[in-house]
């Protein structure tokens, strides 16, 4: 579902965050 | 086999995607969906975490979102 892919990318984009 | 999963998240394939064109974590998420991929959700954002964070690509701003990509 896009709420899960939202999820997922949330998820994401939190582990990149020192990264990014 | 006909179990095996049709698509793999590689660093390769990242890579070969983020050549062709810049991307949000959200696309790359739907190139690599985990019913395509076999992976769960969590293994999903993990090995995707860990293959961008060596890929180290350049980011740009399209339309306010972060997008990801690889010159060659």
């Amino acid at each position: 579902s896009s709420s899960e892919a939202d999820e997922m990318a949330a998820a994401l984009e939190a582990e990149l965050n020192d990264f990014m | 086999t006909p179990s095996s999963s049709d698509v793999q998240l590689t660093e390769e394939a990242v890579r070969r995607y983020l050549i062709r064109k810049p991307m949000t974590t959200k696309d790359l998420l739907k190139k690599f969906q985990t019913k395509r991929t076999g992976l769960s959700s969590e293994q999903t954002v993990n090995v995707l975490a860990q293959i961008l964070k060596r890929l180290n690509p350049e980011r740009k701003n399209v339309n306010d979102k972060m997008h990801f990509y690889l010159t060659e």
